[in-house]
């Protein structure tokens, strides 16, 4: 099953 | 001193439709190039991305850097109070904690302002890098909307597959399923109603309707609309803005768990 990602896991805080 | 002019107040408006529903409030970085907003939904699974470029104003002042956090609900309801055609002018004073927006009639006539407290937004600014992306449609807008709206009929989230011959949007559920196959254009005779495919690898994604429903709210502002998609990372989305910039969506996929 899929579950619904998080753009804080793709994209870096600057 | 800031002070931006549009000659219309449409394309404000329409902006304004195409970010709230995501976001409650957003600020707005102003500089000699132009206005940026940055901001993700409070899901953190969205961002949108707004780039006005200063040269396309009619007018365009911004003595020192200024951002500007704004409820868009408020911005929302004052840019309703603008006729489309009226000219509209926004205005702050470097450290002010108001904005003015200022709406002057095409006979000059009637001349409105609306004054807006600012708020202070303590928001993340996320880095996005660069990507070269294994596949980039560009399509109808119109059309992407439709089927977005077509397909969370049967699910709460949808699966794009993207290969050189066309793009698949299927959904599937306890209703029943859907899938909606586009060929790539084989002549243009029309560049907005062409689709287009760019692909280096063929790519499978699923994402969630709901967001995909209200990044299409930009749909009026652009005929065409263009996805970008690689294996695991976000889509973007984006909507150019005639000659002023443009407008990006970026959705999170969902993943296997």
């Amino acid at each position: 099953s899929q579950t619904q990602g998080r753009l804080d896991s793709f994209f870096k805080v600057i | 001193m800031f002070e931006a002019r549009l000659m219309n107040a449409t394309i404000l408006k329409k902006i304004l439709d195409a970010v709230k529903d995501l976001l409650n409030e957003g600020t707005f970085d102003c500089s000699d190039s132009g206005i940026q907003l940055q901001a993700m939904d409070n899901s953190h699974v969205s961002l949108v991305s707004l780039t006005l470029r200063s040269d396309s104003f009619d007018k365009f002042r911004c003595d020192r850097n200024l951002s500007m956090g704004m409820n868009l609900g408020t911005m929302a309801k004052i840019l309703k109070c603008a006729n489309n055609d009226d000219t509209v002018t926004i205005k702050a004073q470097d450290n002010a904690d108001t904005v003015t927006f200022m709406f002057e009639s095409q006979n000059h006539e009637k001349v409105s302002d609306y004054e807006m407290k600012l708020m202070n937004l303590d928001q993340e600014h996320l880095g996005i890098p660069d990507t070269d992306y294994s596949c980039v449609v560009r399509m109808p807008s119109m059309e992407f909307a439709r089927i977005c709206r077509d397909l969370a009929q049967f699910s709460e989230s949808m699966v794009i597959c993207c290969t050189k011959e066309g793009v698949k949007f299927s959904a599937s559920g306890d209703l029943g399923s859907a899938n909606v196959k586009l060929a790539q254009t084989s002549n243009v005779d029309k560049e907005e109603e062409a689709v287009i495919i760019e692909m280096q690898e063929p790519v499978t994604l699923t994402f969630a309707c709901r967001y995909l429903n209200a990044f299409t709210k930009a749909t009026p502002l652009c005929n065409q609309v263009q996805l970008s998609m690689s294996a695991d990372v976000p889509l973007v989305v984006e909507y150019r803005i005639s000659d002023l910039g443009h407008i990006r969506y970026y959705l999170a996929p969902k993943i296997e768990e």
